[in-house]
């Protein structure tokens, strides 16, 4: 499970990490 | 709330207590953007409640590349009606005597 970091100009921090399939809608 | 593709929970427990919660984001329904989405997965980030605004985290979301400016509008307002509801909540367990 890859998790990736974005920090933005204005300092926040921004991680990105996979969506939970049980989570994801119903197509 | 308005269903508008993107979701937005909560990724911690809220105490009640704290001005900065961690916030989940991400897109259920790309259909319902208006720009193409890259599927990044989601998104994780902290909000203070009392002195930040949805709209304004929403545009350093497009200026890191996840959504395009014209989705700003859609990102923010999901993030304002998740932060609407958390300030409902807490109002709620508030005691009416304090």
């Amino acid at each position: 499970s890859a998790t990736a970091q974005v920090v933005h100009s204005a300092g926040r921090r921004f991680i990105v990490s996979p969506v939970p399939e049980a989570r994801l809608k119903e197509q | 709330a308005e269903d508008t593709g993107v979701r937005v929970e909560l990724n911690e427990e809220d105490d009640g207590k704290k001005s900065t919660i961690a916030l989940k984001l991400w897109v259920e329904d790309p259909k319902k953007l208006k720009g193409k989405y890259k599927d990044t997965g989601a998104i994780e980030f902290t909000f203070d409640l009392v002195s930040e605004v949805p709209e304004v985290v929403a545009q350093e979301m497009v200026e890191s590349g996840f959504f395009l400016d014209c989705d700003v509008k859609i990102v923010g307002k999901s993030i304002r009606d998740r932060v609407a509801l958390i300030k409902w909540r807490r109002e709620r367990t508030v005691s009416p005597g304090n």
